[in-house]
This record gives C-alpha cells, structure tokens and sequence, in this order.
C-alpha cells in the first residue's frame, strides 16, 4: 500500500542544513497496524506528514498504491487526502471559533456526504464527547481537543490513519480507550493504521514497532505477543 | 505556602452549568513536589490556572503566602505572575512568529532582568535545545515546542513551577530528564513544584500525588519509596 525509497527531508536555515529525515525506505501493507516511536526530534511527525500527502519529501520516491506520489495532480492529492487518509495531528489544528461538532463535521462538507450532522456526532460519541459537542476548542480540555481531532480523523471512512502521539494528553485509562477503538477499526475494518507514540505499553498493542532515530530508521520490530 | 478553600469553577453554557472544578479545599507547602493526575477533562488544567493567578474561580478563596488573592491588585498579579511563578501551559502557549530564544528571553524583557540573551540561551541548553535556539514553533517538533514552554517558565528563576503535562510530547527518556530537573531544582533551590501527569512513572518521582476526579480531590496520596 505505502512504498518509501530513500526519502529524505531537509530544511534550509541560513547556511545550516537540518536533516528532518534522510535515507527512510519503508514498505506498509493494507491492513497493518504499525507504531512509530523515537526520541523528540527523531523526524517521526515529518515522516507522517510526507506519507499523509501533507508534506513533499526534498528526495527519494513515495508509491502510494502503485501511483508516484510526485506525478499525482492537487485535485487527485486532494482527494485522497481527505477521504482516504485520516490524518490526527500532534497539536490538533482544530478551528478555534468552532465547536467540536461543526470541527468534525468539515471533512463531511468536503466530501459530500449525507447525513453529516449524524455522522459528526457519532463520532464525537465514540470518543466519549457526546456531552461536548457544542464546544468550542477553548471551552475543552486538551485531552478533549485531541480526542475531538481523532474524531474529526475517522468521520470519513478512512482506509488509511495516521495518528501522531493521539495519546499524549490522555490519562491511562481513557488512552487506552482510543487505541482499543483504532485496533477494532483494524480488525473489523481492516484500516492500516500508523500511529506514533511515546508509550511502549501502547506500541504493545501494535503488530510492529519502527524505531526512528535522528532522521532515520534504526530497526523494525515484530510484537509476538498477539 | 498556597491554600484553597472551597474553590469552585463553573461555566455557564446557555442554560446548561459546567462544573469544571467544585469544592476543591488544598494546601500546599513551600518546597513540596505534587503531582496531579485524574482523567482527562477532570478539572486538572482549571485547577492548575486558578493557582498560577491565570483565572479567577467562580467562588471559593486562594490565599498565597498568605494574602487574598482575590484582594490583590492586577498590578501585584501580573508582578507575582511574571517573577514568582513559571507555568508550562498544556499547549505551551509560545508566540508563533518568534524564535526558540525570543520566546524564552520574554519573561526576563518583562522582569527587566540584565543578561537576558545568556539567561534565555543556559535555559534552552538545560532542556536539550542548544542547537535549536533560532527556531520557530513551526520549525520545531511537538516535543521541543514544549520543552522551549518549560525553558520559558525556567528563566526567572521563579520560587513556584506549574507545569501542565510537560512531558505529554516527550519520549521516555526525554520526559524522565525534564523530571530529573524538576526533581533538581526542588531539592537544591527549594523551588515549590506542581505538576499534572497523566503517567503514574512519573508522577512516582513526586513527594504526593493529587487524585483528581470530576472536578473535585479524590484524595491525596503520599509516595513513600524516596
Ligand atoms: N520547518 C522546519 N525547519 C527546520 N527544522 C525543522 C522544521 N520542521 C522540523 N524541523 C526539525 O526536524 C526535526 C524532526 O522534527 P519532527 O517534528 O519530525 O520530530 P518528531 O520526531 O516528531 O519529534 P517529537 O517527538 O518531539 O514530536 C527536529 O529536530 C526539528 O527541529
Ligand atoms: N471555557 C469553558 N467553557 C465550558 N467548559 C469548559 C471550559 N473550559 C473547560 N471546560 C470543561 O471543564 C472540564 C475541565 O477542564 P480541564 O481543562 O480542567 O480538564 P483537564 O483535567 O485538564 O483535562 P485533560 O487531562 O484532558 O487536559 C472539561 O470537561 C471541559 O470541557
Ligand atoms: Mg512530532
Ligand atoms: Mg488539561
């Protein structure tokens, strides 16, 4: 499903280059459940925003699908972006005037669906924010916020999630709530599912653990316990 | 050193009421090391802000070292908010068009501290930045933006810490230096500290530990293994 040869991203500052990532090479098939976990700073978010077509890498190849990401047109990128890909991001990009449900409801609207409203809801719903719809981001917690990001990132039917640390600000109990709900969705849906997280109790309930260190992958590791 | 009593927050939402906190009666002493855990949207971030002079409760008293808060004027608030307290806010709060190094000099323009560049700069070294200081936000990981926020409420020296998860963002072994400082400068320089954590590892370096549930103190519980 998602092919990545020699991938590298490097930002310009001054006369100083800052490697992101560099030589990345990583194959995922339909329907893994993979987690990303390495130092801060390691590349793990830039590495998600390239494979979630946020992000152009400065060199190497990204197939996704068997298609060159590279020859793809903005509309096609459009596209897939926002009805293939559920992408939750480290700081949420919520609206800020907007409630939780009208925040949920926006990749509806983009895409054209029915029945939206219902869907927004349950969504928030299912992320135990039933009672905060009407909320704007301000009147949330930031748990909440990042719980009203997942939702937002699952409203469409994605065949693809990418989650950059959807865990960080939720107590125990409660984060352990959203990853049971992301391996359902991998299970009963067969969603390939990559998350990054900084939790190793949590990396467990993955199939496969890539260890990212300065810009590039240090090792792949296969979780037997399943 | 800090003492609520009765402190209650509640919101009012059209003519729906959110008791984000209730009833909250709480001493802390010079030099304790806190942590503060409870799930998420449990009021931990309310209370914390009522205590770092950031919101006023809906009722209830604040007395610190001693003087009514509620009787203080904006002046003397913004003085004991600015030199006495360092806060680390849960979405750190950093100004977007400024570097890693402006943002953290800020407090000390403020306080009209001399030195501030060689300050900002010792303060971003002590939290692993050195060779990120003339970043932005947007140039940073999710993890340095929130270690610029800790530096940040570092640099002047405050007698009071308030950190709000600071180590949501950050890997294991990061997470486990920023505690080892916290852990330093209460130890060496007396500094009073309270943090929220949503990990029990962390919160095990901590002298007490604050259940909180819905609003309210479940209860306190001291750690013995120090
Ligand atoms: N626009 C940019 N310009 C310059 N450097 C950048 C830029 N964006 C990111 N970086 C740098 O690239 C490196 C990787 O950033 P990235 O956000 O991918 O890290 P991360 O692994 O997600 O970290 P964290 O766990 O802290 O979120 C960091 O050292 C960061 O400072
Ligand atoms: N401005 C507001 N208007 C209405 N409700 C609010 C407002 N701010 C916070 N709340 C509500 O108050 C409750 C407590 O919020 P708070 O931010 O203190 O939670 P928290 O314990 O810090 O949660 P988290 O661990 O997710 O950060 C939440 O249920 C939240 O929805
Ligand atoms: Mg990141
Ligand atoms: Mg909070």
């Amino acid at each position: 499903l998602i092919e990545l040869r020699d991938i590298c991203k490097i930002y310009q500052m001054g006369d100083m280059q800052v490697r992101a990532v560099c030589g990345v090479t990583l194959d995922v098939e339909k329907g893994e459940l993979i987690s990303i976990m390495g130092p801060s700073g390691s590349g793990k978010s830039t590495l998600m925003n390239i494979i979630g077509l946020l992000d152009q890498p400065t060199s190497g190849e990204y197939w996704l699908e068997g298609a060159d990401v590279a020859k793809l047109d903005e509309n096609t990128l459009a596209e897939i972006r926002n009805r293939r890909i559920g992408f939750v991001f480290q700081s949420y990009n919520l609206l800020a005037r907007t409630t939780a449900l009208d925040n949920v409801e926006l990749p509806l609207i983009y895409s054209g669906t029915k029945n939206r409203r219902r869907k927004a809801r349950e969504a928030l719903e299912t992320v135990g924010l039933a009672d905060r719809v009407d909320h704007r981001p301000n009147e949330l917690s930031g748990g909440q916020q990042q719980r009203v990001a997942i939702a937002r990132a699952l409203v469409n039917d994605p065949d693809i999630i990418l989650a950059d640390e959807p865990t960080g600000n939720l107590d125990t109990k409660t984060g352990l709530e959203i990853i049971d709900l992301f391996q359902r969705l991998n299970k009963e849906r067969g969603i390939t599912i990559l998350f990054v997280t900084h939790d190793s109790e949590i990396a467990d309930f993955t199939r496969r653990i890539i260890h990212i260190r300065d810009g590039a992958i240090e090792h792949n590791e296969r979780v037997e316990n399943q």
